[in-house]
């Protein structure tokens, strides 16, 4: 058994939670914020058989895209503060794949 | 040391929880929703002795109870679209213990 | 890879966030509640290099300080019911070092 830990774009997590409940697979969705953009975002947990994690990996790929976000920041150039934007790169899914020494529903 | 990662209702947190502090068990609880029903419930996050996994288990036994929930699907017959219920069983807990490979308090 | 998973103190995360940012590390932040004192706390979520552990943990040191917190607890004294407070010493942080199994970036 392995618990998958998936930190994905609250934009993805409608469709990506049905692509892997219509697989038959459970999923619990918590409701996070992203450490560098302070922006909301999606992290699952989705506890399978070994075998099933790259299929699930598969759904992830599938399902959740990057995309371009921007960062507002101060610069100061000629004792002027200016705000500008940069540019920031994110990821369609960041995945952990974790161990599970025990499981069991009760 | 071990990890207890265990979603349950809402409705058995406040018990549950409190039958853990009780018994001297430290408990985190984070607001989670199940992918398939799409209602919240619990993750609680456990960190205990690894001799203490069975006892934490049977707490959560006694007070995590299997549950009837409804999810309406849309159903097409003879052209009319009805909406049915159809019977969903909510078990009590779903369990994920993990091993930790290093614990410490600051 | 490692994930660290620590349980911090509200009043803390915002500083502890922004130290791990500028040290360049990438940092999950999840709301979470504590089971004793029923208060508010947050629980970040660290994925890093093995060797990249200790660092982490100092600035965990650096940045999360214990605080002493009160809870009001009744009392029943010659038949009259007292609120008394009692005081509890709140760590900086809880921390549970997870092996990663697989990690992966879409
Ligand atoms: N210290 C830093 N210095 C420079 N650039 C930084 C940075 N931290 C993050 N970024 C960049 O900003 C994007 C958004 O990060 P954020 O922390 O808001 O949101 C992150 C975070 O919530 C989570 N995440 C990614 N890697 C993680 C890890 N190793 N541990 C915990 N959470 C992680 O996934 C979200 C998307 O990450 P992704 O890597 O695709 O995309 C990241 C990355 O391109
Ligand atoms: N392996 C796992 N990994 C991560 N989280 C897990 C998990 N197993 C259970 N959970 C979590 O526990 C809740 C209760 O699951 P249970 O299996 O008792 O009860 C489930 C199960 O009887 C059924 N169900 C869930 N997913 C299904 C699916 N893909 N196909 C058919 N039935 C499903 O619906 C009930 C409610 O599911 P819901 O998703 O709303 O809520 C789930 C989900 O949040
Ligand atoms: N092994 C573990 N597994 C999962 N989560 C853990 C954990 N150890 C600590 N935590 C989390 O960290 C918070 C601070 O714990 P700390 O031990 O510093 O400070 C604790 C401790 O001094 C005391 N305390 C907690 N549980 C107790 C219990 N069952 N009996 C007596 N004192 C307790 O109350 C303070 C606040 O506890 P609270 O539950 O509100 O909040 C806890 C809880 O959310």
């Amino acid at each position: 058994m392995k618990l998958i830990l998936a930190i994905i774009q609250d934009e993805d997590a409608p469709a990506t939670i049905q692509a892997l409940v219509d697989r038959g697979y459970r999923v619990t969705r918590i409701a996070s914020t992203g450490g560098f953009l302070r922006q909301g975002n999606t992290t699952l947990l989705v506890g399978v058989e070994d075998i099933q994690v790259p299929e699930v990996v598969e759904i992830l790929r599938r399902c959740c895209r990057t995309r371009t976000s921007y960062l507002p920041v101060a610069v100061e150039a000629t004792g002027l503060l200016q705000a500008h934007m940069i540019e920031v790169e994110v990821g369609g899914a960041t995945i952990f794949v974790l161990d599970v020494e025990h499981f069991e529903t009760l």
